[in-house]
């Protein structure tokens, strides 16, 4: 009573998106917090 | 964070654009077969419909509710909302088929809307969650749950291996469904209680990078989730932390390192049940091809999940491919041994 799935690895959405030069306008359509992270230090906590 | 959704004072993070991992299950009768992410992060099956006409779906395999002489409509409908959009369909009833292994009668999701770019570029048809009950969206049993109702397992237990390699190795990865492989993993098993049944939480000791510096001084919590890629940590820990490892912002939120500092950069330890996890640089790196060359992006990723114990880690892909993993749902617990 066991059964093996094996499991293939393929390159996530993402690494395909920045394969086609698609990423970037992706996660500016998809991801505003992705660019608000880059200055989240800048803030104080919380 | 967009990829949180607070609701029955559960967290619930859906980030597929970062899953890596896939394998084959079927639906109803005659079997029609999918491929599916096998998340520890999230509690519901659900593959796209026949009847989904967003442009994702076309791109997919869809379930054909009925050809299946098994199929029993439910009626509800469902929504799941992720990082970059959302999802909405119906639920349904059918037999599942994982291996030689039938589950009957499972609750699971139709897709019928998948907007947006995110799933265009998917391999995966859909998703398999196999976290607590409390965590999932479609109601009804998960699919591991079932599996033990059903009795079609002998332990109450599943386990992943993950292999870094993708060309070279056979196979690429193994889930377990119903046991642990010893031929996985090398040296004894550490088991850590499940801290809260909702992910597959456990408490974390801290954090430290080689040459003193820590995160998660006093513990902190942390997810062992097969359904995403990376290391995630709360936001002021992760931004130090890629800068002590060197790593620089890109115009995408994402951090890059420069490949030829490899061998100097610090290794980074993560201590569970008083156990030392330490990933080199080279495990802690991921390297994707670039032109003739490779860029060099960091294993890290910034995410502030609010949760009553505190901050949380989500120990990905980066972290399970060094370390075999074993789900016990009868004594609620992880295992980890070196892969």
């Amino acid at each position: 009573a066991m059964v093996r799935v094996a499991l293939m690895r393929v390159p996530s959405i993402r690494s395909q998106l920045r394969t086609q030069g698609l990423l970037e306008d992706f996660l500016k359509d998809h991801r505003p917090d992705m660019f608000n992270r880059r200055y989240a230090q800048c803030f104080p906590p919380g | 964070t967009p990829s949180l959704r607070l609701r029955r004072s559960s967290e619930k993070i859906y980030n597929f654009m970062d899953a890596q991992y896939y394998g084959e299950i079927s639906v109803g009768t005659p079997p029609q077969n999918f491929s599916v992410i096998f998340d520890t992060g999230s509690a519901d099956l659900w593959v796209p419909s026949s009847y989904c006409v967003s442009q994702a779906c076309a791109f997919h395999r869809r379930f054909k509710a009925f050809e299946s002489k098994t199929f029993h409509h439910d009626g509800r409908s469902f929504g799941i909302h992720y990082g970059s959009g959302h999802l909405l369909g119906v639920m349904g009833r059918d037999t599942v088929k994982i291996g030689d292994m039938t589950i009957l009668n499972q609750q699971f999701g139709e897709s019928v809307y998948e907007p947006g770019s995110a799933f265009v570029t998917a391999k995966f048809d859909g998703v398999l969650g196999l976290a607590y009950q409390s965590l999932a969206e479609i109601l009804g049993n998960p699919v591991f749950d079932n599996m033990l109702a059903q009795k079609i397992v002998d332990q109450p237990v599943f386990s992943f291996y993950l292999s870094r390699r993708t060309r070279t190795s056979n196979p690429q990865g193994e889930l377990l469904l119903g046991g642990i492989d010893e031929a996985m993993y090398n040296g004894s098993i550490n088991w850590l209680p499940v801290s809260a049944k909702r992910y597959w939480q456990v408490e974390m000791d801290s954090v430290v990078v080689q040459g003193g510096s820590s995160f998660c001084p006093i513990g902190c919590h942390a997810i062992i989730d097969t359904g995403t890629s990376l290391i995630g940590g709360p936001t002021r820990d992760v931004l130090r932390l890629q800068q002590l490892i060197g790593a620089t912002p890109t115009n995408n939120g994402e951090f890059v390192i420069d490949c030829t500092r490899l061998s100097s950069l610090p290794r980074i330890t993560f201590i569970l049940g008083g156990k030392e996890y330490t990933l080199t640089s080279e495990q802690y790196v991921r390297k994707e091809p670039f032109g003739i060359s490779d860029l060099c992006f960091s294993g890290f990723q910034a995410f502030d999940i609010i949760s009553p114990e505190g901050p949380m880690w989500i120990l990905g892909d980066v972290f399970l491919t060094e370390y075999y993993s074993i789900f016990d749902r009868g004594l609620d617990r992880i295992g980890l041994a070196q892969a």
